[in-house]
C-alpha cells in the first residue's frame, strides 16, 4: 500500500544520518505522486505537500523518536481532517414539505440516488414524494418510476411538462398529498452548458430547496474540481453524494470537491440496488484516497 | 507555448501542470517532460508550432497504435459488442452508432437490447431506435442477456441486418460474476455469427481519470476489446488518459461523443486531441 511506501520511502531518507527539511521535502514526492495517481486535483495536491510539509517541519519531527511514522501519520491526519466529519444532515423546512434537488453531469448516477434516498428517509418514518424533471433523456421518466415502485414512493411527473413546471407543480402535489419531503431528480448537465445551467439555478428559485446535492461519480478525474466549482458558484451546493464507490477508484475526486467547494460529502453509493446508500466516512475516505 | 519562450523548468511546470490536469497521469507525463528537457532544454522557442508539433508527433504516435478504423465483417452482419462501467454512456453511444451507419452510409442496423437489468433501458434504446428508424431486439426487463443476443443473431441473419449493435448492461470491471456474464453474451455471439463480435468497444466517460486503466484492463481480459469510444468531450475533460491507455494496452481510440444527441458522433483524430490539450 501507499502507507506502506510511504513509510519505507521516509525511513530510507532517514536512514543516512537523520530526517533532514530536505528529505521530508524529498518524501514529500512520493505523497504528491499518491495523491496524483488518486485523482486528487493538481491544485489541490500542491496545497495539500505544501501544508503537510510545513506542519512536519513546524513540529520538529526530525527531532522525534519514529519520525517516518510520524509523517506518515500527520498526511493521514490532515487527509482525514480535510475530508471533514460524517454528516448526514438534511434541513427540515419548517413551513412545508423539505425540498432536496438533485443535481451534477450526466451518468453520475442521480436517478437511481433519488430512489436510494427515498428508501433511506422511508425507513426514518418520512413520507417522500419523487419528482421526475428529467424530460429529456429517453426514457428518464420511465426509469424514475420503475425505481419508485421498487421502493414504494411515489412519482410525480407530468408528460409535456417543462422542467420547472413540474419542479414548482410538485411542491402543491406534495401538500395535497401529505408527503413531508420532495425529492426533484432533475436531468444531467454540462457545467458549461449556460441554458441548463440557467435551468437549474430557476427551479432553485421556484422550489427554495433545504438541500441541494451534487452527485459525483467517485471515479472522476481532474475536471471533478471544474464542474463542482461551477455547480456550487451557481447554486450554493449543500452537500455532495459520491457514486459508485462499490468500485476500486480511489476516489481523489472527493478530496478535490471538498477542497474547492468546502461542502461536505454526506452520502456515498455502493452499488445499483436501493439499499446501496451509505453515511460518508472520513477515515475510510481517506485511507482509500492514499491507498 | 511562444516564441522566445525559453524553455526552462517553470515552463516544464507549466506543461505539467497542462498534462496532469488532462488526466494524462504522472508516468505519461513525467515521460513526456523528460523527452523534451533532452530536445530542448534551455532552448527558446523559436518557433511554436513545430514545438506544439513535436510534442504531437510524439503523442501521435501513442494514439494511431492499433488503428482508428471500424473492423467489418467480410461478409454478412458486422456485430459491434458495447461494454462499459456504469452510465459511461453505452446507450446513447450505440445510437449514435445506429445513426452514422443507417442514416449516413446507409447500411440496415439492428439494435439488441441486452440490457435486461437496469430500470426502463430497453425502453431508453427502443425510444432511439424509433427515432433512428432502425431495428431493435428485445425481450422483456429481467430476461436472460445472453438470450436478447442469441434472438438478434437470429434476427439479423434473416433480415439481412449489415450492422448488429449489442448493448449491454453498465458493471463495474471489480463484479466479476458481472463480468462473467459479458463473456457469456460474448460467446453466445461468436457461436451465432462468424467471425462476431467484429468490435468490441468499451465506452468510456472522458470525465474518468486513473480508475480508467483498471477498467480497460479488466474488461480486456473478459471481452478483447478492439476499441474505445470515448464520450462526454463535449465537457471540460480533456481525456488524456487515453494515451496510457492507448501505450499500455495498444487499444485505439475509434470514435468520440460530444453530446447527447445521435449526431453528435466523431471519428477520432489524434491531431484535434492532442490540439486540445496543449492548446
Ligand atoms: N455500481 C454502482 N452503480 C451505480 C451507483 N449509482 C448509480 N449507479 C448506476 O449508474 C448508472 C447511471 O445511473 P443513473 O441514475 O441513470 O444516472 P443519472 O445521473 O440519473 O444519469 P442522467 O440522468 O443521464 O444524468 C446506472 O447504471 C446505475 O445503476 C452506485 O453507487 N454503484
Ligand atoms: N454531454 C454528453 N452527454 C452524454 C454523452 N454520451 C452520453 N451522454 C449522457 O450520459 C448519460 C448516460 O448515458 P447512457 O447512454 O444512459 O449511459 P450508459 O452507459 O448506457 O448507462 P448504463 O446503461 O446505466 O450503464 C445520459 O444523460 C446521456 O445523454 C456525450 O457524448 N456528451
Ligand atoms: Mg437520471
Ligand atoms: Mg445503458
Amino acid at each position: 500500500t501507499i502507507t506502506k511506501s510511504l513509510q519505507s520511502t521516509f525511513d530510507k531518507l532517514g536512514r543516512r544520518g537523520r530526517l533532514t527539511e530536505k528529505s521530508i521535502r524529498d518524501g514529500m514526492r512520493e505523497v504528491r505522486t499518491a495523491l496524483l495517481s488518486a485523482d486528487v486535483h493538481f491544485d489541490v495536491v500542491k496545497e495539500f505537500t505544501r501544508k503537510v510539509t510545513d506542519r512536519a517541519i513546524g513540529e520538529n519531527v526530525i527531532k522525534t523518536v519514529a519520525p517516518s511514522e510520524q509523517i506518515v501519520k500527520i498526511v493521514h491526519d490532515e487527509l482525514e481532517a480535510l475530508m471533514g466529519p460524517t454528516d448526514t444532515s438534511i434541513r427540515e423546512n419548517a413551513s412545508g414539505p423539505t425540498v432536496i434537488m438533485m443535481v451534477g453531469l450526466q451518468g453520475s448516477g442521480k436517478t437511481t440516488t433519488c430512489g436510494k434516498l427515498a428508501q433511506y428517509l422511508v425507513r426514518k418514518g418520512h413520507r417522500p414524494l419523487l419528482v421526475a424533471a428529467d424530460v429529456k433523456r429517453p426514457g428518464a421518466i420511465d426509469q424514475l418510476e420503475i425505481v419508485g415502485e421498487s421502493v414504494g414512493v411515489d412519482v410525480f411527473t407530468i408528460r409535456g411538462g417543462s422542467p420547472t413546471a413540474i419542479c414548482r407543480k410538485s411542491i402543491r402535489h406534495a401538500t395535497q398529498n401529505e408527503k413531508d419531503i420532495v425529492i426533484l431528480d432533475t436531468a444531467g448537465r454540462l457545467h458549461i452548458d449556460e441554458t441548463l445551467m440557467v435551468e437549474l439555478v430557476e427551479i432553485q428559485r421556484s422550489t427554495k430547496p433545504q438541500e441541494i446535492f451534487l452527485v459525483c461519480d467517485a471515479m472522476t478525474g481532474q475536471d471533478a474540481v471544474k464542474s463542482a466549482k461551477e455547480f456550487d458558484q451557481r447554486l450554493a451546493v449543500d452537500g455532495v453524494i459520491l457514486t459508485k464507490m462499490d468500485g476500486d477508484a480511489r476516489g481523489g475526486a472527493a478530496l478535490s470537491i471538498r477542497a474547492i467547494t468546502g461542502k461536505p460529502i454526506k452520502f456515498v453509493g455502493t452499488g445499483e440496488k436501493m439499499d446501496r446508500l451509505e453515511e460518508f466516512h472520513p477515515d475510510r475516505m481517506a485511507g482509500r484516497i492514499l491507498g | 507555448v511562444r516564441i522566445g519562450r525559453r524553455v526552462d523548468e517553470s515552463f516544464l511546470e507549466e506543461l505539467e501542470e497542462a498534462m496532469i490536469t488532462a488526466d494524462m497521469g504522472v508516468q505519461t507525463t513525467q515521460e513526456l517532460l523528460e523527452h523534451l528537457r533532452e530536445a530542448y532544454m534551455d532552448r527558446e522557442i523559436e518557433d511554436p508550432k513545430a514545438f506544439l508539433g513535436y510534442i504531437s508527433n510524439y503523442l501521435e504516435q501513442h494514439l494511431r497504435r492499433g488503428g482508428n478504423e471500424l473492423i467489418t465483417a467480410p461478409s454478412g452482419p458486422t456485430v459491434i459488442l458495447v461494454c462499459g462501467v456504469n452510465g459511461c454512456g453505452k446507450t446513447t453511444s450505440i445510437a449514435k452508432l445506429a445513426y452514422h451507419f443507417h442514416r449516413v452510409e446507409n447500411r440496415k442496423v439492428l439494435l439488441a437490447a441486452s440490457d435486461t437489468f437496469r430500470a426502463a433501458a430497453v425502453e431508453q434504446l427502443d425510444v432511439w431506435a424509433q427515432r433512428i428508424g432502425c431495428d431493435i431486439v428485445k425481450h422483456k426487463s429481467g430476461a436472460d442477456p445472453g438470450a436478447v443476443a442469441y434472438d438478434a443473431c437470429a434476427a439479423a441473419k434473416a433480415r439481412g441486418s449489415e450492422v448488429m449493435i449489442v448493448d449491454t448492461a453498465g458493471r463495474l470491471h471489480t463484479q466479476t460474476g458481472l463480468m462473467k456474464e459479458l463473456e457469456k453474451i460474448r460467446r453466445v455471439l461468436a457461436k451465432q455469427i462468424e467471425g462476431a463480435p467484429h468490435e468490441t468497444l468499451l465506452v468510456l466517460d472522458a470525465t474518468t481519470g486513473q480508475n480508467a486503466l483498471a477498467q480497460v484492463d479488466l474488461f480486456h481480459q473478459s471481452v478483447p476489446l478492439s476499441g474505445l469510444f470515448l464520450s462526454k468531450l463535449d465537457g471540460t475533460a480533456k481525456g488524456g488518459v487515453v494515451i496510457s491507455i492507448n501505450r499500455q494496452f495498444e487499444i485505439p481510440v475509434k470514435f468520440i461523443g460530444l453530446g447527447e444527441s445521435y449526431e453528435d458522433i466523431q471519428p477520432f483524430s489524434p491531431d484535434d486531441f492532442v490540439h486540445a490539450i496543449f492548446g
